[in-house]
């Protein structure tokens, strides 16, 4: 473990608990992807399938345990508890175009031909796209509530850290997966205009609103 | 030289 993980990590802390904050308190999930919230529970069911089998600490069971908990709440507020107020008409963004493909590079890109690797490929190639349907509907509605931004900020930081810690792990323990990495590069990318948006808008109190 | 994949992460 390294500073750069650990902030990591408690940056996509923080990213659910903001989200599940905004849920609750405002007792709505308007502006918030429930496409994208399935594709990271995919993610995280894929990728935490050893959480049964394989123990390396308490912190990263119960880090695994509250992401998988919380991102299934989640879905349970988005389509069940205040599906009033889900907004299904801006959340169209054609899943399948992903899952497809990432399935497909899972199977032919990966460290080792064996099932659960490629479970794991898929999670990670999946994690780096995840987001879209979230940033597609906000180019839809043309805007994000502030507290939406501050999510998507955490989220898009946690796996910018974990290229800092990719770096660090490099340097310091000769550790590096090529997968991991390229994936997290794309992932990161795909946040920039988004965290261009936030840096120029929402730190100085507006909010942010894309040209519709 | 086949890299550990980084399983312990997140």
């Amino acid at each position: 473990m390294n500073i750069f993980r650990l902030c990591g990590d408690m940056s996509h802390l923080a990213a659910i608990i903001i989200l599940l904050l905004k849920m609750w308190k405002t007792r709505s999930v308007a502006g918030i992807s429930g496409k994208s919230q399935i594709l990271f529970a995919t993610v995280f069911t894929a990728r935490y399938l050893d959480l049964f089998t394989s123990f390396i600490s308490i912190y990263n069971t119960c880090m695994k345990v509250f992401f998988i908990g919380t991102v299934y709440f989640t879905i349970y507020l988005i389509y069940m508890k205040f599906k009033a107020t889900y907004d299904s008409n801006h959340d169209s963004f054609r899943v399948e175009f992903l899952i497809v493909p990432v399935g497909g590079l899972a199977f032919l890109v990966n460290h080792e031909f064996a099932p659960l690797e490629i479970i794991w490929t898929f999670s990670i190639y999946l994690e780096s796209v995840a987001i879209l349907p979230q940033l597609f509907m906000i180019s839809k509605t043309g805007e994000a509530e502030t507290i939406t931004s501050h999510y998507l900020f955490a989220l898009g930081s946690y796996r910018a850290l974990y290229l800092c810690n990719w770096i660090y792990r490099y340097y310091a323990e000769g550790f590096f997966d090529l997968i991991a990495v390229v994936a997290g590069v794309v992932q990161t990318i795909l946040y920039c205009d988004f965290f261009y948006l936030y840096i120029t808008k929402v730190m100085k109190g507006k909010k942010i609103s894309l040209p519709a | 030289k086949q890299w550990p994949s980084s399983k312990d992460e997140l």
